[in-house]
């Protein structure tokens, strides 16, 4: 129960606040695509 | 404290164009059949570093077949992608590359195509016709009165079929089937042909002289035969680049 409670406690700690407004970088693949999905 | 591995290379990164370019320009360089594929989409790379200044790197990309047939000396920039109600033929291609010192080659490609599906057609074009099968009778017969057609009244040489391009039936309204296939100048002219045609060949490759034949044949309301052929002159092979060997049509090519 101590790790538990330990785990949950650095849980709360990692949880690092995202600026206001933050926007994730766009995942690196695939790319964009230049005419059509089919 | 070792350095930070680099970032994964994105798919939109510089780097990854430029390897993509020179990786759709291998592929069409040695591709003997169908049409020009462009880029439309790298869906995936992965870098192996190899050493300094030497890397391998693998791509997955998503072309898209051009109308501009594999052996038209026009540069793919100029080619048209095939439209969604054209019936568009997509390409997937694994590619197997090698940078080192900054210069990119192809170790390896494989690549398979496959025509959009029906519905993608429907969903762009209610009433456009879908590509035919390539052993459909009418399209055989099409390409066949075609050539014949062609070859009875040019001044020039007796043209011999390579391979079917694609073609579209059209059952309503009329009976219409539209074909484009390639074509190869012989060692005949049309005249000698009607003599002997079994003595006409495919000029050999130091004086070869393909072209490409757009045809449409009407059978409903009332019988109509227009063809168009074009030749492209003798073109002088890239160095690394065999302009035509004879193997089977396929879907794979490696």
């Amino acid at each position: 129960s101590v790790a538990k409670r330990a785990v949950a406690e650095a849980a709360q700690h990692d949880k690092v606040p995202r600026p206001v407004g933050f926007v994730p970088p766009p995942p690196p693949c695939p790319g964009k695509i230049r005419y059509f999905d089919i | 404290v070792p350095a930070a591995p680099p970032a994964p290379l994105g798919c939109d990164d510089p780097e990854s164009e430029a390897a993509a370019a020179v990786a759709v320009n291998y592929i069409n360089g040695h591709s003997h059949h169908g049409y020009k594929f462009a880029l439309n989409r790298i869906d995936n790379i992965r870098v192996v570093p190899q050493g300094p200044n030497n890397d391998i790197m693998f791509l997955e990309l998503d072309l898209l077949e051009t109308e501009c047939p594999i052996l038209s000396p026009t540069p793919l920039e100029n080619c048209t992608v095939r439209s969604l109600a054209e019936h568009a033929v997509e390409g997937d291609c694994d590619v197997k590359m090698q940078k080192v010192d900054g210069i990119l080659s192809v170790l390896a490609s494989k690549c398979h195509s496959h025509a959009d599906s029906s519905e993608d057609v429907r969903d762009a074009c209610p009433d456009c016709p879908l590509l035919a099968k390539m052993n459909d009778t009418d399209v055989l017969e099409t390409v066949s009165a075609a050539l014949n057609d062609y070859n009875s009244k040019t001044t020039g040489s007796y043209l011999r079929l390579l391979e079917i391009g694609r073609a579209k039936i059209q059952y309503h309204p009329g009976h219409i089937i539209a074909t484009e296939f390639a074509v190869g100048a012989t060692n005949c002219s049309a005249e000698e042909a009607k003599a002997n045609v079994g003595a006409c060949q495919l000029l050999p490759e130091d004086q070869s002289n393909f072209g490409f034949c757009r045809a449409v044949m009407v059978k409903r309301p009332s019988q109509d035969l227009q063809v168009d052929c074009q030749l492209y002159g003798h073109q002088v092979p890239a160095p690394d680049i065999p302009l035509l060997s004879r193997v089977v049509p396929s879907q794979d090519t490696s």
